[in-house]
This record gives structure tokens, C-alpha cells and sequence, in this order.
């Protein structure tokens, strides 16, 4: 079982959009999917009709000592074949209080997926825009770490932030993990994105996919009626982007 | 001296650029301004040339128990006349699981803010995109709570929790919290951009804004160098929506 997380500590760069995407293609392509929504806001819950405000568990009953639910049990069906998630709650939001310096709770999400190692061929956990006990677990539990990056100044100073991180928490992690630079937003019209796009190959050539994501407004369309755009329409620029992204990522020799 | 906060859960609305573009008109029309980066990835800071890994203490250090520093000793300057800014520090990010359950951390920001009442005219607070310790204390101190929200329809959802959270905390408040919502990142060619927008003056009449912040490349390239876009492209289409944003919320009798 593959586990991808797609995390960057900034806002707004297509982290979820990222996720839904490569999840449907990897649906429609026959391998059995699980999206998990690590975001207390929960963009991946609403997405697919679920409420974050529901007292329902989600992925923060994993955290509860006591009687902890299984990861199986907490598992919700989409109207895609082959496609499932793992509700958030907005109870998430008061898991870093609770765990306070707790040792031992960076690992909760790497022993509940052993659960379903054989229900699944691809897990891809949606983190939120802040470091906390959330994204420490899902950096502790992939094989791999897809980062969006927007293609604009600003978005490539917060990604030398990012990296720190990820150094960081490579400490922790008994295997090194391989990260992957995803460019999203891409508007190849302006300046600005050129030279951006420029520079994050100048600077991170080895660990950035060679494509880019463009602008395409019809993400927002598939969002709302709660497809993946490759679903709502896998002709469209977007969807394409994300395909070719997809080849790259089941590459066999993939050195990124 | 008006407190303002920038808020809302969801990433990548335009808090950042909110609250660095109104202060940069707040500054151009002579109020002495100062800004307070509240977010652990450090954006607001980056933008004016500070570094959120330099370890010294900015916002991070109002919250320590022993010896916190003043606030005024916090304050950068800027190149900008009368716009100041108070830079995060990416030790911000450890705050929520530090504070735990203790109490009394929800007003450190209100207490600190007392210090500078007579230096400043207005007080603009970047929120990160999370509830945590540093909203919570961001809530409590402002006297007005600004909610950028995306024109789409993801967006429309994830708003209704973030008024639950407002909710919440205005509990704890002794006065109510006056919010206006900014519908931002509007782009008047799509469909779905027209009726999130419709739909978004249906349920909130009377706490939207009746303006929009259209989409504006100029916004990316201002961020480039540093500086609020209303200081260097003025007449640009997003600062003058801005300013109008500007005109309303001093407006004498502001109903919202
Ligand atoms: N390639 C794209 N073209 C156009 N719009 C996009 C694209 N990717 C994402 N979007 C839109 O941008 C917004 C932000 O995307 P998304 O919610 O996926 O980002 P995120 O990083 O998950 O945000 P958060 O930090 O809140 O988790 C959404 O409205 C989404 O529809
Ligand atoms: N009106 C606009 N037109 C075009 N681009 C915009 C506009 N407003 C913001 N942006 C761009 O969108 C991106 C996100 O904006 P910003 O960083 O201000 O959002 P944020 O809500 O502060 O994000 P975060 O959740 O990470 O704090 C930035 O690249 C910014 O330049
Ligand atoms: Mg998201
Ligand atoms: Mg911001």
C-alpha cells in the first residue's frame, strides 16, 4: 500500500484540490483509493457532502486513548467506485492542546493505517496549512510527500520554511522520505509565474516535477458538485496536468 | 486606537494581503499603522524582508510566562512612512500544544495591545488559517473582526464554521464582535464566481460588504517586491477596491 501525503504550511495552494484529483484518476485507473482529511477546517469532507461540524469521530477519534474506533470503521463511501475517505472534524482543531508535549502521538496515524494495508493500494492524506501533531503523523506515516507550491515569490520564500520542516521531522523517521515539488496556479500568461517556475528549477530541480499544474477554473466547478475534475471532465486542462503527474508518480524507476 | 483582525480558517482567501493592503492605505492617508503577524508560516513577515527562522522573539515572546518582552520593543519599521509590523516566528507553531489547557492564554494579545494604545491609530492582526491559541487571542483583542472569503462555492461552506467559531467566542468576550465578510478573489467572467457572490449577499446581507476584490496579477507581483500593492500601483484595480473596503469600514454610522 502506497501512502502519499500532500502538505505545505501555506494556505490556499491546491493541497486538497491536489489530493481529490490524483485520487480520482487513481479510482478511474482501477486501484482501490483512500482520501483522508486531516484539516480541522475539513475542504476534503465538505467536498464530498460530509459535514465536519457532525460529532461523528473521523480521523480524531484515532487520537482518543481510550477505545480508540478503527481506522475501518471510520472509512466513508464516495459516489465513485473504488473511492473512499476518512471524514475530518472540527474537533481536530483541539488535538495539539490536548496532546500538549505528549511523546508517542506522532505515530498514531502510521499504526492505524497498518489496519488496511491489504483494503487499499493508495492512501493520500490531506494535511492542513500549520504544523502540529496533524502533519508530524501523516509525515511520519507516507512513503512519499507531494509539496504544492503556487508559482509566485512569496510561495517559494515559505517553501524554504516548508524544507526545514521536513529536515526536521526526517530525524524522527526511520526511512528518508522523498518529497516531490508539485507547481500549482500556474498561469503561464504572467511574468511573474514564469519567473517563479524558473527559479524553483534553479533552486530544486532534483525534487521538482518537471510539468505544472495551470489555472483552470473548472476546479471550482467540480468542487461544487463534488467531483474530482478528472470525473466532472477529464478533457479539461486541469485534469490533464494531474494526469501527467500521475504517470510520473507511478513511474517504475522514479527518481523523485 | 481600532483593532482590527483578519481571519478565516480557510487558506489562501487574502487575509495576508487584506491586512497588508488596508495598512498600507491606513499609512498613506496618515494613521500610524502597525500590523501584527499572528501566522508561524511567517508570510506577512517574508514580505517585508523579515525572516520567520531568525530565532528572535517577535509575537512568540508575548506569550512566555517569564520576562515576556514589551510590545513596543517588538515593532519593526518598514520602509513605508507610519507602517510598522510585528514579525512571527516560525516558534509560533509550538504555541498550541505550550498553552495546553491552560487558561488565561485567550488575552496575552489584549493585554499587550494596551501597551502601544497611545502609538498607533489602527492595529491590523494576520491570522493564520487555523483555530488555535493565536486566533482565540486575535478574537478577544479586536475590536472588528475582517472575514475574507472566496467567491466560490467550497468557500460559501467553509464559512459557516467559521461564524460557528465567532460564535463560540464571543462567549468570552465582554462586547460583541462587530465581522464584515470581503468577498475576495472575485473574478466577474465565471458563472460560479457571479453566483457565490449572489449567494453569499442572500444569507449574509447584512454583515457583506457590498464591494468585491477582483482578481488582480498586480497582487502578485507587489508581494514580489515588498511593497502594498496601494503603494506601488495605486491606481491598480485591486487597490482602488481596497480603498473603497477602506472608505467603508471608516465611514462614521457603519451599520455593519
Ligand atoms: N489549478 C487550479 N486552478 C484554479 N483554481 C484552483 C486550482 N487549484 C486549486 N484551485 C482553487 O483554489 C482554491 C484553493 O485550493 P485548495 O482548497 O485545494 O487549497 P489548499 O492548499 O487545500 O487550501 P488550505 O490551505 O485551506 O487547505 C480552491 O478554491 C480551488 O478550487
Ligand atoms: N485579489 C487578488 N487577486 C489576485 N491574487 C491575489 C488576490 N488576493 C490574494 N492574492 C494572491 O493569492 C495568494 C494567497 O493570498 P494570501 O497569502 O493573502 O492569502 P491568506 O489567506 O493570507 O493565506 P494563508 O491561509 O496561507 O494565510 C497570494 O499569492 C496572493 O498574492
Ligand atoms: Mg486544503
Ligand atoms: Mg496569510
Amino acid at each position: 500500500m502506497r501512502v502519499w501525503s500532500v502538505a505545505n504550511q501555506k494556505g490556499g495552494v491546491g493541497k486538497t484540490t491536489s489530493a481529490i484529483t490524483l485520487a480520482g484518476l487513481l479510482a478511474a485507473r482501477g486501484h482501490k483509493t483512500l482520501l483522508m482529511d486531516l484539516d480541522p477546517h475539513g475542504s476534503l469532507t465538505s467536498y464530498f457532502g460530509g459535514d465536519p461540524d457532525n460529532g461523528a469521530t473521523g480521523v480524531y477519534g484515532l487520537f482518543q486513548n481510550s477505545a480508540a474506533p478503527t481506522l475501518k470503521g471510520l472509512v466513508q463511501t464516495t459516489r465513485f467506485p473504488r473511492l473512499y475517505y476518512v471524514p475530518a472534524t472540527t474537533a481536530l482543531a483541539t488535538l495539539d492542546r490536548q496532546c500538549g508535549a505528549a511523546d508517542g502521538m506522532g505515530l498514531v496515524l502510521t499504526r492505524a493505517l497498518v489496519q488496511v494495508s491489504r483494503l487499499f493500494d493508495t492512501v493520500l492524506l490531506d494535511c492542513p496549512p500549520v504544523l502540529g501533531v496533524l502533519m508530524v503523523n501523516a509525515l511520519a506515516a507516507c512513503d512519499r510527500l507531494l509539496i504544492p507550491v503556487q508559482t509566485e515569490f512569496l510561495a517559494l520564500k515559505g517553501l524554504e520554511r516548508m524544507l526545514r520542516t521536513l529536515t526536521m521531522i526526517q530525524r524522527a523517521r526511520a526511512s528518508s522520505l522523498e518529497y516531490i515539488l508539485v507547481p500549482t496556479l500556474y498561469d503561464r500568461r504572467t511574468r511573474a509565474a514564469q519567473d517563479a517556475l524558473r527559479v524553483l528549477h534553479e533552486r530544486y530541480d532534483e525534487n521538482c516535477w518537471n510539468g505544472e499544474i495551470p489555472v483552470d477554473t473548472r476546479f471550482r466547478e467540480a468542487s461544487r458538485i463534488g467531483a474530482p475534475l478528472s470525473s466532472y471532465q477529464p478533457a479539461a486542462r486541469g485534469a490533464l496536468a494531474y494526469n501527467a503527474l500521475l504517470d510520473h508518480l507511478l513511474a517504475p524507476s522514479m527518481a523523485v
